[in-house]
């Protein structure tokens, strides 16, 4: 599964 | 999108490009903590760890590599080009930052969304950042004044963090978004930044200031 969260952040 | 997060990368970027600009202009150093420096270098390497794996935008790939490359440089910059090893300021620059990494590694284990080597590494690269400025901080509090390349370049590593706040409430209430160990190292890494700025403004501008006739 995927995480929970996106680490779409720098 | 939203507006505080482009202007929180903005002025990291901005922080990272008056540190590159003034030591080429002034082909020195001086002031500035190699220690910082590596462990920002540790910071983006162990975070941008998924350019491997997983694609978010042209912005976000062009950006880490931005951040990796350029503090990679920095500390070639420091460490080789204009060495600061003939001078006697690097004593200055004697933080223990074996504390600092065996922290962040602890944290990490204990608070990470999974148990995997990469959101280890990237829970890692967070706690490490929210402290990384530490070295730099004791440094100026040990030379007693700062000159105007490291308080601007704080300054605005300082504004990107602020704005990192808004852009967290934002994207809680606009998208749902929260990203609990994010928003708490955040608020660390703010805090630092505002007692230092607090202990600059009370040393440095108001005894500034008083000395005005």
């Amino acid at each position: 599964s995927e995480s929970d969260v996106d680490h779409d952040e720098l | 999108m939203n507006i505080f997060r482009i202007l929180g990368d903005l002025s990291h970027l901005t922080s990272i490009i008056i540190l590159l600009h003034t030591i080429n202009t002034n082909k020195s150093t001086t002031g500035i903590s190699l220690k910082t420096q590596i462990l920002y270098v540790i910071v983006f390497i162990t975070r941008y760890l998924d350019l491997f794996t997983k694609f978010i935008s042209v912005y976000n790939t062009l950006m880490k590599i931005f951040f990796i490359i350029s503090s990679v440089y920095i500390v070639y910059l420091i460490q080789y080009k204009y060495s600061q090893k003939h001078m006697v300021k690097q004593d200055l620059d004697n933080f223990k930052v074996e504390y600092l990494l065996a922290g962040s590694l602890l944290a990490s284990l204990i608070f990470n969304y999974k148990f995997t080597p990469l959101e280890i590494l990237w829970s890692f690269s967070l706690w490490l950042e929210s402290v990384a400025i530490l070295p730099q901080l004791m440094m100026l509090t040990r030379t007693g004044e700062a000159d105007m390349l490291t308080t601007n370049y704080i300054f605005c590593l300082g504004l990107y963090r602020a704005f990192y706040i808004p852009n967290w409430f934002y994207r809680y209430f606009a998208e749902g978004h929260f990203d609990k160990l994010a928003v708490f190292t955040g608020l660390i890494q703010t805090l630092l930044y505002s007692d230092f700025f607090y202990i600059y403004y009370k040393n440095v501008i108001q005894a500034r200031s008083s000395k005005l006739p």
